[in-house]
């Protein structure tokens, strides 16, 4: 028996020809973040510590679908969710709909440990979140011009997408065309 | 969507995730990642986060699914966590990182890629893509 820690930066439809531009920012936040987690563990910290950790640089990296860079609502708003768990107590947090915390991870745990409850939304999480504390920020800074981008792409092609995903181009035309009869992206 | 989890040296475990959903999700979709046992679930056995398609996620209950397998039916990590990402969830919707209480790593999914990346005790290090 020892150690070990795993994290991911998401799923999908993610290019093989991912552009260097791209790909390097997030190998490079992977890398940053299992290391600062394996630092956390040989210094001790609890494991519940640790995710918590990780999670929040995770959320930090706006080339990731988590706090700062969080992708769009169809109105075009954010809605951040998080949730953190103890595997030895099954004690939890979670929160959805957020607009303003910078670090839902840490909204969650408070969750998990100041309330009798395990799961907070909408307006009560983000009530929560001024109560505890927590550090907030106007909603636009969560906002980039590339999940803008990609809200503009999904609408066109009247669908949504999970993490990565490519959009579909006519090459004819070179217009969004959608593939499913069920207006979803089905490939990822 | 992004995720974490790990085991000490005593087999304690716990896991972490965040997202912010689907691109083009309609205002008030709740999606896998806070619902305790689809996209996020810790107990004895193992740490699980999912990320993927919330709604396959949640339909599959994909993490309490590894847990129940391994619990259950006595399956290694590996075993259950490839059962899930291969048979109980739709082909390029789902991928998950876990870890057991014996130290075992897993990073499977059934979409194109994931990113990732993991670490051991004996010196086992990895970062991956596709």
């Amino acid at each position: 028996m020892g150690w070990a820690i795993a994290l991911h930066g998401g799923a999908g439809d993610i290019p093989r020809h991912l552009p260097p531009e791209r790909r390097q920012p997030r190998e490079a936040a992977l890398q940053n973040c299992l290391s600062m987690g394996v630092a956390a563990i040989k210094a001790n910290k609890s494991p519940l510590d640790v995710v918590e950790l990780v999670v929040r640089e995770l959320e930090n990296v706006p080339c990731f679908n988590a706090g700062r860079g969080s992708v769009l609502t169809n109105s075009g708003t954010v809605e951040m969710e998080a949730c953190i768990m103890d595997g030895n107590t099954k004690r939890c947090g979670a929160v959805s709909g957020l607009t303003t915390v910078v670090n839902p991870v840490s909204l969650a745990r408070l969750v998990m440990e100041k309330t009798p409850h395990i799961y907070l939304s909408f307006q009560g999480a983000e009530a929560f979140a001024r109560e505890q504390g927590v550090q907030t920020v106007d909603t636009s800074n969560f906002i980039t011009s590339e999940n803008v981008e990609r809200l503009k792409q999904a609408k066109e092609a009247n669908r949504i997408q999970i993490d990565y995903t490519q959009p579909v181009i006519m090459a004819s035309k070179g217009e969004y065309e959608e593939t499913n009869p069920n207006l979803d992206s089905q490939i990822g | 969507t992004v995720g974490c989890v790990v085991v000490d040296g005593n087999g304690s475990l716990a896991t972490a995730t965040s997202t912010g959903g689907l691109v083009n999700k309609m205002v008030g979709r709740i999606g896998d990642t806070p619902i305790i046992g689809a996209g996020t679930y810790a107990n004895r056995f193992c740490a699980v986060s999912a990320t993927g398609k919330g709604e396959e996620i949640m339909r599959a209950t994909v993490a309490r699914d590894v847990a129940a397998l391994m619990e259950f039916k006595g399956m290694s990590l590996e075993v259950a966590a490839d059962y899930v990402i291969q048979h109980c969830t739709p082909k390029g919707t789902a991928g998950l990182v876990a870890v057991s209480a014996t130290g075992e790593v897993t990073m499977l999914f059934n979409t194109t890629g994931m990113f990732r990346a993991c670490a051991t005790e004996d010196g086992y290090s990895e970062t991956g893509i596709w």
